[in-house]
């Protein structure tokens, strides 16, 4: 039992710390707060986002915040994908760049596993692959359009 | 495998049934501010059971029957079903001829025995009170059997692969036991 | 003070009900869970955005959410303006259409007081009078700079 | 009335000293993500007193020092000014030559004594005590005689007129009574 957390862990430490660098342009890595026995102790993110010195997780900025938290989802994801993820508006706190390099990387993940992103941001309504359209005409249900993706003009 | 199809009935702003099919890879669910995108979501959570009424933002169950619906017949009722496609590998087993993996040919075909349809209807009685049945391939089964058959497919109750509105930061703080728990799980 | 209180209520209401309208397209309205003893009563913010028919306030959407919370601070605003409003990301549910009127009613509103108002999507930034750029250097202190808004190139 | 300027020394991610001239209407301060942007609206609770500590995401006031200073010396310090303009009208008196309103000629000249400056300033020492003292116009003042000066300008502890980052729903979860206690104040 112990092996098998070992493997996991340093699995999804490695991917980690590979996946928070392409997102934050940082290093990044995951720690347990008691080393010797695992099954007892804690799991920190250690983040540094674009290099910065040590901070604690709650003092970081929203968008650095949801960029390490995505970073955790993708490591456990490429070390046992499940078959599909539903994300609703996860890029809300990320700036312009921020939301492309995300997509990018969703993109990318995409190949593994079935993303069905929620999103009002061009960037990433512009890398899928596919679009769904949503809407609800005044008084009446809610109505669905698929669209096959071309360069669409869309909210910003 | 992937989700092939969510088609609701009567289940919060959709009213009569609405087919969504859906492909494998990156979908893109997008459209102005309450006109119905998160509720496509908590189909999927409601149909799977693997979020409670106040997950969906419902304060009991039978609020996620459609409004119109509940001022006209005696019993209303709700039902999601999601369709999973068991037969496409993913990735793709063939990366160099993508165009197949997008859903041409070979896929309209699919084999129907490599599909599981899972349903989840909600009855309401006009005195308010409800009953929730699940159902896989058209047979009645537990929530508990539910369950288990979906761990055959990797898909977890409290599975870190969906993120509800406003949740993106909730890994961030949580205890750091919890977090430790998730790779446990996966080990 | 009972009259006092019913006075506030009331110009409250009536902003709340034309703010919202503006914002929302629907009807809204602040309603007293005790008409007889408002000092015992709570508030309810009744809204129908776009005409839906009633709903709880927790059933709707995020965007929905947001433009009724900001139609009650401008409704108490308008009946007693304090010197500045410091607004962090208010627009982050908010899509294109509404990030643009939230936009308009902010550069009105701003007529009564000062607005300062932390955003990254690009109709907010194109209504204000004035930008104030911040960024900050891989392992640098916060730079700011400030910029005279002409039509800049922001994030979407 | 409105805020003219605000000097941030050694707070949070801002080193040395910084001065943010700000102008009445309607400002829109952006820029990256982690750039610093809520980190001005921290500096602006922590100058007037109206955030707890957790309010500006530090564990513990000493947190705000700037990191880099806290390697060097024994004592450290941070500190923010917020200089409000009470000569300006609010709205301006003369709405048809807006451009004076903007901060040309007559602005500049404005009288001191239609200023108010506010200092907050923090001194942690290498122990990690710390002691924090407000200044109204250079003369130290407490916390209580600070706030009710700010209510002789409207600006109340618990107003409505500040919105955190990621709090613009919390007007919607509160409790009612606390939303009708909102319009008591007013009234
Ligand atoms: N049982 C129901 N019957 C009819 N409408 C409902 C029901 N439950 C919820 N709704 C409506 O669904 C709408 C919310 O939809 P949803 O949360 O999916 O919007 P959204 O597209 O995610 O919007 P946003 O971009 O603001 O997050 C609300 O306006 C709500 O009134
Ligand atoms: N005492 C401190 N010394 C140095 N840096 C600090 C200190 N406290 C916080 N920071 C840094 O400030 C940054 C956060 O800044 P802030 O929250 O203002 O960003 P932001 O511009 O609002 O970003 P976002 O758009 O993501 O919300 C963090 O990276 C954090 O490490
Ligand atoms: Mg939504
Ligand atoms: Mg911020």
């Amino acid at each position: 039992r112990l092996q098998a957390f070992k493997e996991a862990f340093d699995a999804v430490n490695e991917n980690f710390s590979t996946i928070f660098a392409e997102l934050s342009q940082g290093d990044g890595y995951l720690q347990l707060s008691d080393e010797e026995d695992p099954f007892n102790s804690g799991l920190n993110l250690v983040a540094h986002p674009k290099g910065k010195p040590v901070q604690r997780l709650a003092s970081m900025s929203g968008g650095e915040k949801s960029l390490t938290a995505l970073s955790f989802i993708f490591a456990l994801q490429r070390y046992r994908p499940s078959p599909f993820y539903a994300f609703d508006e996860v890029d809300m706190f990320l700036d312009g760049a921020n939301v492309e390099r995300l997509s990018k990387m969703i993109a990318h993940q995409a190949l593994q596993a079935q993303f069905i992103v929620v999103s009002l941001r061009r960037p990433m309504i512009e890398s899928a692959k596919r679009t769904i359209g949503v809407t609800q005409a005044r008084g009446a249900y809610t109505q669905v359009l698929g669209l096959k993706l071309q360069h669409q003009e869309s909210s910003s | 495998v992937h989700i092939k199809e969510i088609e609701l009935s009567n289940f919060k702003s959709f009213g009569g049934t609405t087919r969504i099919p859906l492909m494998p890879e990156f979908t893109v669910v997008s459209g102005p501010n309450g006109s119905g995108k998160s509720n496509i979501l908590d189909a999927l959570l409601f149909c799977l059971g693997i979020a409670s009424s106040k997950g969906m933002r419902a304060e009991r169950l039978p609020d996620l029957v459609n409004h119109n619906q509940t001022n006209r017949k005696s019993t209303v009722e709700t039902s999601v079903t999601v369709t999973f496609d068991l037969g496409s590998e993913f990735p793709p087993s063939h990366p160099n001829n993508d165009n197949n993996g997008n859903g041409s040919q070979p896929e309209e075909e699919s084999d129907p025995s490599l599909e599981w349809r899972v349903t989840r209807r909600l009855r309401v009685t006009k005195t308010g009170s409800y009953t929730s049945n699940y159902y896989l391939n058209g047979e009645a089964v537990t929530l508990t059997e539910l369950h288990e058959k979906l761990n055959e497919l990797r898909i977890y109750p409290e599975g870190y692969n969906v993120v509800l509105q406003g949740d993106v930061t909730s890994i961030i703080s949580m205890n750091p036991r919890e977090r430790r728990e998730i790779i446990d799980e996966l080990a």
